[in-house]
Formats: C-alpha cells, structure tokens, sequence
C-alpha cells in the first residue's frame, strides 16, 4: 500500500498547494510512482500542473461521489511517474451533499482502497477549512504535513490545529501521524520570522522538519506556466529546497 | 441604516483580516462608529485586536444561534469609535449545524437588523471558503471588497468568485455591490506582480480600487502586539496606505 500524506492546514495561503505539487513532483522524479489528489475547489493543483478540464471530463467529485472508478479520474502529467486526480467546479458543492450521507468522512478512504499498489506515494491537497473535504482526507490519510509561514496568524493557528488532529486520531483515524511541521516562505532578514521560528522549535521541536523552505519568486511564477518548480526553474533555490523535502520524506518513510 | 461591508476571498491569505482590521480602524480613527465582526473560526481578527475572551463571554456565534442580544456580544477596542465582535471557538462547528436549519443564510442579515443606527459602517471578515458562514455575511451586507494578491493562484479564482457574487445577487442579496478589488502585498520590483497587476486591471477595470496596500513587514508585526497598524507604526507604509483606502471607502459611501 503506498503512503498517503494529505498537505493541510486551516489557515490560508501558507503554501499547501505549491508544496503538494512540488513535493510530489520531486518524489516522482525518483523514480517512485506518486498520485497527486487536488481537494480543493479552488482546483489551484490541478491548473497549477497546466491541466485544465472540459465538463465532460471527470475528476476527485466524481470518485467521492460513487460515480467512477479511478482509473477514469486519473490523468498523466509532464512526469512519467506523476499522476493526477483533478478537481472540477462542482467539488464547491460536495461539502454540503455530504453532510447527510452516512459515513460522510469516509468517501475518500473507500475511494483509495482500490488503489493500484504500484502507487508509493499519494499526495493531497486540500482546501483552507476544516469541512467534510479536509476531514476526509485526515480520514484517508496515513499522516499530515503541516505548512505554515513564519509569521503571527499562522503560528497562532497551529496549536488548535494539532490539536484538531489529535482528536481525529482518537475517532476518525486512530493511525493518523504528523509528518511534520514545514516553514514555509521563510526570509530569514526579518526578526518576526525568526522570532516565530524559535518559537515553533520550542513549542513544537518533535514535529518540526529539518527542511525549510524559503521566500522564492520562482515558486510562485511557475503555476502561471503550468509546471512544478524542478521543471520550471531546476536551478533555483525553490526547487533545492523542495528536492530536500523529497529526500527527507522519502527517507522518513522508510522508518514509519 | 450603516453601510455593512464584507471583506472575502474564498483564496486563502490574500489579506482579509488584515484589511478587515485596518480599514475598520482608520475609518473609526476619521471620527465614525465602526463594528468589526469576526465572522472567521481562526478568529484572526479578534486576537489580531488583542481581544482573548474565556468560555464564558459570548461571541458572533451566539448571536447568530439567536442566543444572546447585540449588546452581549459587542466589545469594545483601544479605539473610542470601534467595537468588535469576536469570533469564539464553538463557531467551528456552525456551518454543519446551520445546514438543516430554514433560512440558513439570513440568521446574519436577521441578527444585524436590530443593530444601534449610530454605527456608520460595519466591517465583516471571512474565512477563505464559499460555506455557510460567508455565505451568511454575503447575504448581510451590502457590498463586498475582494482582497488579492498579485500571484497567479489569485488571480485564477478572481474570475469565479465574481461570478459567485453576480449569482447571489440575483438570489440572496439582490443589492449585493462589488465594494471593489484590492491589491495587497503588492512589491513592484517583481515582473509577476506587474504582469497579474496588468491582467486585474484589464479584466475587472470597473472594480478596481486606486489605492494598493505595498508589501509591508510592519503589517505582519503589527497583530502580534494586538494592535491595528496606526497604533502600532503610524509612520509605516502600511498605515499610509490602510488611511488611504479608509478615505477612498468613505469617499464611496457617499455616491452609492
Ligand atoms: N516559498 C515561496 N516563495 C514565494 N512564494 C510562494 C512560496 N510558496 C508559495 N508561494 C506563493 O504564495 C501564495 C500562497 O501559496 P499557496 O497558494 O500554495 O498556499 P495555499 O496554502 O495552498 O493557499 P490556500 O489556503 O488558498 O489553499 C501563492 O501565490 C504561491 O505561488
Ligand atoms: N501588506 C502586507 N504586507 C506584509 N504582510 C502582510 C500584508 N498583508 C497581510 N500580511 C501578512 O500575510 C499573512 C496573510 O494575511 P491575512 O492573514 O490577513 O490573510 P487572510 O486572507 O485573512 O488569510 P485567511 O485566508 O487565512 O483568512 C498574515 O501573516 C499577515 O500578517
Ligand atoms: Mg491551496
Ligand atoms: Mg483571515
């Protein structure tokens, strides 16, 4: 069974979908097989690997939904080993349908036991909330990888955070593990970030990672030209430090 | 009756709460009785105010679950002319409970009804998701001000959200008006945030606002301290763009 880590975080724009792409991206590029899933309505994973889907075509809503297998959701990306269950508009949606199904937290757990085994990896992105979407994917998951920014807001939203998934591994998901707390957007000239930075090693030292991602123009012009960072730009220090994060990942999952 | 604007983006850290408390503030500091509502369950905006309540004080949540009176839920802030009511931790869990229940979108506009004629405009933050809760305050208000960042993900769910509001409007909330688009953390030196600056003013001319909040560490700092901008750097480029859109806004509110 291949390890399934969902990337979220209830607080907004701390860099879940650029690690999801490009973690999963970087892993792939070893050789392993890896399954990005886009949960988020947004679909900013999916525009961000340059797919973009007609009505037709179908995607993460119709899986949740019982209405086809995987085989049919998944689509190939530039990277032979990476691959990707988009999200459509109607995932907007979905929140509310499920609030009356019974096992509502479970469609996506059902969903991925028919996973090819040949997957080693699966990634999830998931939106900024705590709903049923991200619930979900706690739910499905093996462990979370928690992004944040060095600043006030995201440190602050952390604790509850954890907290949230400590709960869930009590009920939904008794196997749930963190798999690590990544700063993101760090720009280590300013004294908030390394103030909030000593204070998460101090509040949180177990979960931090070792990688750090930094503040990185790259990153953030590569979506626009529909390609993960090592595509886009292999030089910069975006795609350094997100091909870090794959090693360190990779190298974690040996000993889980 | 006050003029009752919401500050949303369904985009995750585009600068809501920021805005929320900024704008609210420099508009209290020209003289006028503003309300803040913190509409958000990370209830960035009531910390970001210095306001840390214990379980007993009530908060949105229990004026929206028709529990308690306005006055109960009202506080007060370091400025004379702003009041706030905060988010607590029990609003986590309203967008499940209000699913089922009649007229789940207008318990807000319901609950404002009864609002003190003093107040001249009443400042509404969101949490980055289309839900129950924003949809609440979508309903309430009378106009919305969409901030965004100069970044490709942004940009990407301007389009849609825009369309959400058109389609509320002609449902919800028929006056429903686009207060405007606000750039935030906008740093010229980067090609992205020109090209994106030049691709929103093409797009959406007619609802952009002329004044653009720089990136400003200040600005970050500031919530950490409990205070808004003008009482924590009055000197910064934040608080001079923040005074800049307060009197734009107010300037507005006359020829609507
Ligand atoms: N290390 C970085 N350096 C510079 N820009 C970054 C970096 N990581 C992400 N960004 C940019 O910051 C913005 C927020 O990142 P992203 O959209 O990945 O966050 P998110 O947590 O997925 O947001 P949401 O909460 O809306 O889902 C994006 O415009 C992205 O391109
Ligand atoms: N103009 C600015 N310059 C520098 N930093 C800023 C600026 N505006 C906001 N920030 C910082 O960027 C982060 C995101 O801003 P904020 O939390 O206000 O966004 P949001 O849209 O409310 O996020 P969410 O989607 O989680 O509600 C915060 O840490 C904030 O302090
Ligand atoms: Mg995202
Ligand atoms: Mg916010």
């Amino acid at each position: 069974m291949p390890k399934i880590i969902c990337v979220a975080n209830q607080k907004g724009g701390v860099g879940k979908t650029t690690t999801a792409i490009n973690l999963s991206s970087c892993i792939a590029l070893t050789g392993k097989k890896v399954l990005l899933i886009d949960l988020d309505p947004q679909s900013n994973a999916t525009t961000g690997l340059g797919l973009y889907l007609n009505d037709s075509q179908m995607g993460i809503y119709d899986l949740i939904a019982g209405d086809a297998e995987i085989e049919q959701v998944t689509y190939p990306t530039a990277i032979n080993t990476l691959f990707i269950i988009p999200s459509t508009v109607d995932l907007a949606g979905s929140e509310v349908e499920l609030v009356n199904q019974e096992n509502r937290e479970l469609k996506l757990k059902k969903a991925l036991s028919k996973l090819d085994s040949r997957y080693e990896f699966v990634v999830i992105d998931c939106p900024p909330s705590l709903g049923l979407l991200t619930l979900n994917a706690l739910t499905a998951c093996n462990s979370v990888l928690i992004p944040t920014q060095c600043e006030y807001y995201s440190m602050q939203g952390l604790g509850r955070f954890i907290q949230t998934i400590k709960m869930l591994k009590g009920s939904l998901n008794p196997e749930l593990k963190i798999e690590g707390i990544l700063l993101t957007m760090y720009d280590g000239r300013t004294s908030l970030a390394n103030q909030v930075r000593e204070q998460i090693r101090k509040y949180f030292k177990k979960s931090l990672l070792g990688t750090v991602i930094p503040r990185n123009i790259r990153l953030s012009e590569a979506p626009s030209h529909g390609k993960p960072i090592v595509l886009y730009d292999n030089n910069s220090k975006g795609a350094d430090s997100y091909i870090e994060l794959a090693r360190e990942i990779i190298a974690r999952g040996k000993k889980n």
